[in-house]
């Protein structure tokens, strides 16, 4: 695998905060999982409608997604295993390396 | 232009460079290849100057990728163009024109140490790799460290943030080196083109604060008929703006630097997509998103060809 496999199980998930304080729960929430944004790039630019995509690692998302849940936060998952979206993105490399 | 070199898919820094060896072999009457400097581990800061050769005085254009470790696309684009503007100087009479009236000043990877990185350790590496004396976290955001409203708002001061503007403007070897070569060319280099993913926009000045530029009418212009040209291609459609209102606000960045150095026309793309693939952007989709920005980049080229 690429990557030592260190990304099987991520997800990179997009919300979009639906309130002042939504985002002040996710901003804290992200600070606490050290979620990796992919955009904007910085919390600080995250407030009430900002399209925010953020990659959140295999044993975050076990926590992260139930409170998005039970906090009633709507997300769209973009992509549900990340290790396999690098293996295809590269994937003539991939086969080349393997080989 | 290099027989065998695959433009359709994404490649190492170690493959970047052989090719521009070979391409600095193989077409020395196009092209000229030359190192502004060391990055902060010790690796060449290489420049393409693409144009024809002359005697004869000529303006430049200073075209970038690769600021964002992670942003593979840039640098695909950066090749792509080389690629396109050798394949098609005898036959393009637009791109003969560019070539023959212009010098082309091109940075295939900025970030060398942090694209590398982001090929052996971390894929999603944004940042260069400089050490921090008092924290265990690497690296600054190569976008925030430029000598223009340094570390105000939308930047971090602290170490470990992707945003973080390092311990002074231009403290980043590599930001340092590029500064300095464009401060010697101000008067020559006219436009300043910086490649970064993703969000499919164009932006133009300010980054940092909410103003008008005072050429905003010429390079409003151009922004509408790159993005048309960018559209004609297979109808993506990308905003364009001034960065501060259309993406978000930001210090210290290389455009905004570029244009109060006196370059008159600062753009940065944010390639494709919008998020569904993002910085994984597939191989598939290099052939497109390059071609459709070649219309674009041409298009201002010969907006500053033309007097506005």
């Amino acid at each position: 695998y690429l990557y030592n496999n260190r990304y099987a199980g991520d997800k990179v998930i997009r919300l979009v905060p639906g309130s002042d304080k939504e985002t002040q729960a996710l901003k804290s929430v992200f600070h606490q999982l050290k979620v990796d944004l992919w955009q904007p790039s910085s919390l600080s630019y995250i407030s009430e409608g900002t399209v925010t995509d953020l990659r959140v690692p295999r044993n975050s998302s076990r926590v992260l997604l139930p409170y998005l849940q039970q906090a009633n936060i709507q997300y769209t998952i973009l992509i549900s295993d990340l290790q396999q979206v690098i293996e295809k993105q590269t994937g003539l490399r991939s086969s080349r390396n393997r080989r | 232009s290099v027989p065998g070199y695959n433009y359709e898919v994404y490649h190492s820094l170690k493959e970047i460079q052989n090719w521009m060896y070979q391409l600095n072999k193989t077409h020395s009457d196009l092209i000229h290849m030359f190192s502004i400097g060391k990055s902060y581990e010790g690796r060449p800061l290489f420049v393409l100057k693409l144009g024809k050769r002359s005697r004869r005085y000529k303006r430049a254009v200073w075209i970038d990728c690769g600021i964002h470790a992670r942003e593979w696309i840039g640098p695909a684009f950066c090749q792509w163009f080389v690629k396109e503007a050798i394949k098609t100087y005898q036959s393009d009479p637009a791109m003969r024109r560019m070539l023959n009236q212009l010098y082309f000043y091109i940075m295939p990877v900025f970030n060398v140490d942090g694209y590398h990185f982001s090929w052996t350790d971390d894929r999603f590496w944004r940042k260069t790799r400089s050490k921090n004396s008092k924290f265990r976290c690497h690296g600054v955001d190569a976008n925030r460290n430029w000598k223009v409203k340094w570390c105000d708002e939308g930047a971090s001061f602290h170490p470990c943030d992707d945003t973080y503007c390092g311990p002074f403007p231009e403290s980043e070897p590599e930001v340092k080196a590029v500064a300095h070569f464009l401060r010697k060319r101000r008067k020559q280099i006219k436009a300043y083109l910086s490649f970064h993913a993703y969000a499919q926009m164009l932006l133009y000045p300010y980054s940092y604060k909410y103003a008008t530029i005072p050429n905003f009418t010429c390079v409003e212009s151009a922004a509408y008929k790159a993005v048309n040209a960018l559209q004609s291609a297979y109808g993506i459609r990308y905003r364009y703006g001034p960065a501060s209102s259309t993406l978000y606000v930001s210090s210290g960045s290389s455009m905004d630097w570029a244009y109060k150095n006196g370059i008159p026309y600062a753009f940065a793309f944010e390639l494709r997509d919008t998020g569904h693939f993002g910085f994984l952007l597939p191989e598939a989709l290099i052939k497109p998103t390059c071609t459709e920005t070649m219309l674009a980049v041409k298009n201002i080229t010969m907006h500053l060809l033309k007097k506005c």
